[in-house]
């Protein structure tokens, strides 16, 4: 039964797309049957997973607008258990588009529904904004993963994106859940690190991750090589951290 | 006669605040008049100013919408040349708002009109997003500075940019031009740094500022006491940096 797990946060560059692409790999290499959703225009999980984004016919935006079908359209990896549907600029262009039709904001929950019973773990990868796409990715999640990363600028966002996920609570998905806040980037050197990880526990208590992601220049590197960390370099701080939440994720679910 | 340039980068978390924040105090520290407007919801710009966002009655949202004027709403910094108009979360409303209202693209260049004889440079942060706010500021813009963080990551949406500047160009303000590209959160013991900057000076040649940002913990710190690095910590390395660029800044345009 496929935990749906929207990565969410509109500050940018908090490491959305390194959770989604490392996290995701992570729980493959421990046999979970994982699906990766790129739905950024920018396509960043799509080439951090090696996906040459200008050869592919069908991407997510096709499969919204119910042009593709999920078989079609999601990518075998390097992982026996990972697929990942791409993204590319043309998925800006939908949230223009999804304005004037029906059920907009319900668009990738309807999209995604048939893949459910697939996959264990469905994870999407989200745009720095609070618009269209993001709403869709968080009606049609059933948790949502919040990275901050250790920097000030990243606390004031929060308010304005619990503010968003209450307002799909309400409206739209009332299933919304927080699945937990992850702490990314993290330097034990720097004052401002520990200050911020301080503030997030206060904030959000046990809903932060034990596991803490610290800055690690092979997560930075990886997607160069299309690879996610744990097979560019799978002894890294970077790597093990990514493992470890994988494994965090897990326990919590045997739980429930 | 103001130079009005728009700092832009749909790509997340490249440093767009911290160069509009801090090149904006810099030239007003070389005693330029300058006005810096917060164009992003998340309201970084303004609370790295020290602005207390939930104490303002007139934002820019209010400004756009016609129901303040610049003298009302461009508040005093500790900067005597220096004033900023403040953004909150009601901006994020305007994206929406605007789509029906005439000349939605325009609102911002025709609002700052009135203040361009008043300073020498207007500098505008921008979300990282391609939406109507970003446009705006385009349109309102005679020039954009691209920051880019040397990372991976921040390659790949250079060219989406590229086009949207050009479309601008092409149907909303011809005389839009690339002011320079400026590297950000460089760090000279990691291979990727300089890979990525090489990249950068290959792609864009001698529109790349001979001044490079380093990755420098002041920047990150300055935000959280609402001043600017040149008032936290003058001598930092991200504090000289900044003041480079400023005077950069400041000989091309008595060269033009
Ligand atoms: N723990 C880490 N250590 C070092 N570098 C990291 C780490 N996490 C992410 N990065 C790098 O920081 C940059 C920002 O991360 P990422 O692109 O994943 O953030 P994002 O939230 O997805 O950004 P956007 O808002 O643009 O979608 C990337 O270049 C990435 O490679
Ligand atoms: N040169 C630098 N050295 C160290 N930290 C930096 C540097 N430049 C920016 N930062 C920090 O990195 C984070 C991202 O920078 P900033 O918020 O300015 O980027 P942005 O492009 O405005 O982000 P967004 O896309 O969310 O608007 C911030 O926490 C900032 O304090
Ligand atoms: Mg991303
Ligand atoms: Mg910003």
């Amino acid at each position: 039964m496929g935990r749906i797990i929207a990565v969410s946060n509109q500050k940018g560059g908090v490491g959305k797309t390194t959770t989604t692409v490392n996290l995701g790999a992570s729980l493959a290499a421990a046999e979970q049957r994982v699906l990766i959703v790129d739905f950024d225009p920018q396509g960043n999980a799509s080439s951090g997973l090696g996906i040459d984004k200008s050869l592919q016919d069908n991407t997510v935006y096709e499969l919204i607008l119910g042009q593709t079908t999920i078989q079609r359209v999601a990518l075998a990896t390097e992982l026996p258990t990972l697929r990942v549907i791409p993204a590319d600029p043309r998925l800006a262009g939908a949230e223009v588009e999804l304005v004037d039709l029906g059920e907009r904001e319900y668009r990738l929950a309807k999209a995604l529904a048939p893949a459910v019973e697939d996959y264990d773990y469905i994870l999407m990868d989200t745009p720095p904004s609070l618009g269209l796409l993001t709403v869709n990715a968080l009606v049609a999640a059933q948790s949502v993963l919040v990275p901050i990363q250790c920097e000030y600028y990243a606390l004031e966002g929060l308010s304005q994106l619990l503010n968003t996920i209450h307002l799909v609570q309400q409206r739209l998905n009332p299933d919304l859940r927080l699945e937990g806040v992850l702490l990314t980037m993290f330097d034990q050197r720097l004052r401002l690190s520990r200050q911020v990880a301080e503030e997030a526990k206060e904030y959000f208590g046990d809903k932060v991750y034990k596991t803490v992601i610290p800055r690690n220049v092979t997560l930075g590197e990886s997607p160069s090589f299309g690879r996610p960390v744990i097979l560019h370099d799978a002894q890294s701080r970077g790597a093990v951290a990514y493992l470890e939440l994988a494994s965090e994720v897990l326990s919590h679910d045997q739980a429930r």
